[in-house]
């Protein structure tokens, strides 16, 4: 069975998309078999891996909806052990759709548990939207652990406390095994005070459960998802595949350190 | 009666927040009479001016769902000419909750259409949270005009298709007055080729609604929530606080000329 992982924060712009794919890839890359599911319905992770919006017509939504199995919404990308559910234009409408659905938190882990002979993953990485509605919530139902990308920025600290709260709330009443998996830094500049203010108030919370790796700012990273790849396929010398690449690194070693 | 400004983008950390507060700040500044709406469930922009998270018990929730009047909804700021209606904690559960309410796209324009009389204001600015949802649609049919904040990067650029679709969406069935008002570009960094070709492409079907003030990245706007404060009283020499009221002069004029 899959290690399930939610890359989730309701604040937005704080580098989950940009975490959850170059993560998956740097997985990849380290001989680990991955699955990365685009739950966003803008649809940026299917299209950092090759799969612009309208490039396919069954996605994420169908396979919540239960409108087709897991197997016919799987598709390669560059990297060999790298497969993605794509974010299909009907997404946009799960949020409002799903609130008359029965189990509509649920949805998502009965896709997946439908599926459970073909899971043939090491991981399964949920790239979140920008909220705690019923997409995201159907993710944390669905995930082992919650990575939570950040930046070290004030707006980024008040989004915390709801987002563990939520974890908390989800955890007691639908996925008792669901756990933080940890804290990563993006777009982490270690020069102002405000940073190390708020990795202070961080790692007070939070002690070891913050990554050692922090992800510095790197154009190369937004600059690779304009070409549908991965930045390791992009600029493998850069700061920002590097940074992923260690990422990757310590998320395997604290696994198997458990 | 005001004009309604909504400042929307679903893209995720594109600087909505920064740019409602510190642009109804700097009007202010200029003598106008503002009201700052937090639409937002994560309640950033009531933070930024002094109100953080269980402040107040009434705010935009109750203003929607009509059990608030307006006058019992707006607070003073440090700036005098200044108001603001809060986001309480309720606001969290209203894209669900507004599924299944008559009228739902509208409770926010009949809200204000109410206190019309004591719509004693130049501009009401609606800081909208990261989706297309009811809560965005509240603000686009209640709107005069959509303000676009944006990073010159390339999942900025991806989103802008799916905002303008919503934005006619609403036009034709809805608010036959919805006009863009312009599109500003944040955190702009005109260093990298990446921001070159994006306001190059953004400059091609936008044209001249694209604002000629761009926002530079500046520690101090980031900064400057933290303290409760718009950045014009945190820090008014800053590239950050000239470059709001360059915007704030820039749209006056834009609005005087037509
Ligand atoms: N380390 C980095 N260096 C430079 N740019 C970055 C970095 N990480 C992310 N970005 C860019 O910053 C923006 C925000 O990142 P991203 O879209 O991954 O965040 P997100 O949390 O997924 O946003 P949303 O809330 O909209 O889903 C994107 O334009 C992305 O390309
Ligand atoms: N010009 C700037 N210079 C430096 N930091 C900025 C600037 N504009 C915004 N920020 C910071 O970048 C982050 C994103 O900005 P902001 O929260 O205003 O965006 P938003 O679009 O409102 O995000 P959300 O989608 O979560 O509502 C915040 O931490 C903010 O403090
Ligand atoms: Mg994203
Ligand atoms: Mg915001």
């Amino acid at each position: 069975r899959p290690r399930i992982v939610a890359v989730s924060n309701q604040k937005g712009g704080e580098g989950k998309t940009t975490t959850a794919v170059n993560l998956a890839a740097s997985l990849a890359a380290a001989e680990r078999k991955v699955l990365l599911v685009d739950l966003d319905p803008q649809g940026n992770a299917s299209s950092a891996v090759g799969y612009p919006r309208g490039h396919v017509d069954k996605g994420t939504y169908e396979l919540m909806l239960g409108a087709a199995p897991l197997k016919d919404v799987v598709h390669p990308t560059e990297l060999p052990t790298l497969q993605v559910v794509p974010a299909s234009a009907d997404l946009t409408g799960a949020e409002i759709e799903l609130v008359g659905v029965h189990g509509r938190e649920s949805v998502l882990r009965v896709a997946l548990d439908r599926a459970e002979a073909e899971l043939d993953w090491d991981f399964v990485i949920l790239d979140c939207p920008p909220s705690l509605g019923l997409i995201t919530l159907n993710a944390l139902v669905a995930a082992d652990t919650v990575l939570i990308p950040m930046q070290a920025k004030y707006f980024s600290l008040e989004g915390l406390g709801a987002l563990t709260g939520t974890i908390d709330r989800v955890r007691a009443a639908l996925n008792p095994r669901l756990a933080i998996e940890g804290i990563v830094f993006c777009m982490f500049d270690r020069r102002t005070n405000l940073a190390q203010q708020v990795v202070a108030e961080v790692r007070q919370h939070f002690a070891d459960k913050v990554f050692a790796t922090a992800i510095p700012p790197n154009v190369r990273l937004s600059e690779s998802p304009s070409h549908g790849k991965p930045v390791l396929l992009y600029d493998i010398e850069s700061k920002g595949a590097r940074a992923y690449l260690d990422l990757a690194q310590e998320l395997l070693s604290r696994i198997e350190a458990r």
